[in-house]
């Protein structure tokens, strides 16, 4: 949830470390390390990011934008919300 | 709900846990209580019986830790994951592991230990996250006062064990679906430019970036805030909203609530004391005139002079013809007001004192 006024839905493209590590943890993202920007198959990253905002209900745009990072840093359970 | 792939279950309902050790956040009695009350929510709905053991292996094992602790799920420092539990099983199998560089309370600081653990356990007896934001078993940690399986909690774990063999099948709190055309609100109002739906413990809301309606726990904002609340509306040009529930009232300025309240409406507004709850109320934002509906009757209050108007209170078939004779909810928006009555909303231009459009109560949602 966002203060009032809602902040923007501009996305700050410095949160990839978060977006990384969240897919990584709760979504399955194999990635053995490599950054996110550098990832050979971008598409992996925007299909986990879909599965995710599908899941908490957000637009389901592929892109870290703020709602999906504001639910990114949530604290939340350490079991992931796909199946293994 | 969602039930763990391959469908984990305990076949022996009766099960064991232990504490193998204790966070120094808490005392134990603490930490025994905060674990007991989470099994017993379970325990509640389903035929499950839980009870701790002291030494050996029980089938549930709990445990504070942190950093890497050897299961393959390493924790991460203060926030971010906060704790995680297996799947029915052997072995580590149930087990419950808590993030000991967390700060563990037993109140709305964060994190509260009954309502991670009420979590934890949903795991441990084979149910998986839900994407229902009312649920317990709800991914992300929101504290809304009070720890309580939702309906959609109970469905998910008497998917697996049935039902309790309670002769009153308990049931919890459903999560208003913010497009279900049956949908009725508690209050309503505007708040810096936005608008706010309430009901239940939750509250929905519309604003300019986002075309999606945020659905969330009022606790989210105002922690200390009740649960369905009776009324709400803004003074704008104070910068303050007020919420009503029962005969009393809080206000706050964004996201804080003002200092010294709640307080009671009828030292603050001047209500007679048969008056005990406020339906609805809307304040004008040109004259300063704040509007209370009380059953078939409504106040109008002077902002400025700080008290009634007098010949007030009128019919509200008077005062504001067409709408019926009792409102739910109400706001003020470019100049018109807008009354909701069950699953109606009026349109209604307070200077010509007419109706002007007849919609749906969800309209606002783009549905």
């Amino acid at each position: 949830s966002h203060g009032f006024p809602a902040a923007t839905s501009e996305t700050q493209e410095q949160d990839v470390e978060t977006v990384q590590k969240y897919l990584e943890n709760y979504y399955n993202l194999n990635s053995n390390g490599k950054k996110v920007e550098r990832q050979r198959n971008g598409g992996l990253i925007t299909e986990k990011l879909k599965q995710m905002q599908k899941f908490f209900g957000l637009r389901v745009t592929g892109k870290p934008d703020a709602e999906t990072l504001n639910v990114m840093k949530q604290p939340r359970c350490g079991v992931p919300d796909v199946a293994q | 709900f969602v039930l763990t792939p391959g469908n984990p279950r305990w076949e022996n309902t009766n099960l064991t846990y232990r504490i193998e050790n204790y966070t120094p956040d808490l005392s134990r009695a603490a930490v025994d209580q905060a674990i007991e009350k989470a099994f017993q929510l379970w325990r509640n709905v389903t035929p499950l019986t839980f009870t701790k053991v002291s030494e050996g292996q029980a089938d549930i094992m709990i445990s504070f830790v942190r950093g890497d602790h050897r299961d393959n799920y390493p924790f991460d420092g203060p926030g971010g994951t906060l704790a995680h539990a297996f799947q029915p099983g052997a072995g580590i199998g149930g087990d419950a592991h808590f993030d000991d560089d967390e700060r563990w309370t037993t109140d709305f600081q964060n994190y509260n230990l009954y309502r991670v653990a009420a979590h934890e356990f949903g795991h441990s007896l084979g149910l998986s996250h839900s994407t229902d934001i009312g649920a317990l078993m709800y991914p992300s940690y929101i504290f809304s006062g009070d720890v309580q399986l939702s309906q959609d909690d109970i469905d998910g774990i008497q998917a697996i064990y049935g039902p309790s063999q309670n002769p009153i099948q308990p049931t919890g709190p459903q999560t208003p679906e913010v497009c279900d055309s049956k949908l009725t609100f508690d209050a309503i109002t505007t708040i810096r430019g936005e608008m706010m739906f309430f009901k239940d413990r939750f509250y929905m809301r519309t604003n300019p970036f986002y075309p999606e309606v945020e659905l969330n726990f009022i606790s989210v904002f105002w922690p200390h805030l009740p649960n369905g609340l009776h009324a709400a509306y803004e003074v704008a040009d104070r910068d303050e909203v007020r919420f009503f529930k029962g005969n009393k009232y809080w206000a706050v300025k964004g996201q804080d609530v003002l200092y010294g309240y709640p307080r009671d409406i009828y030292r603050s507004f001047g209500f007679p004391r048969t008056v005990k709850s406020i339906d609805a109320a809307v304040s004008e934002e040109d004259t300063g005139k704040t509007y209370f509906f009380v059953a078939n009757k409504c106040w109008r209050y002077d902002e400025y002079k700080q008290s009634m108007d007098a010949g007030y209170p009128k019919m509200i078939a008077e005062e504001f013809p067409g709408i019926g004779d009792k409102v739910d909810a109400v706001f003020q928006k470019g100049g018109f007001f807008y009354f909701f009555r069950g699953t109606r909303q009026y349109k209604f231009d307070p200077k010509t004192k007419r109706i002007l459009t007849l919609l749906k109560a969800n309209s606002w949602f783009n549905c």
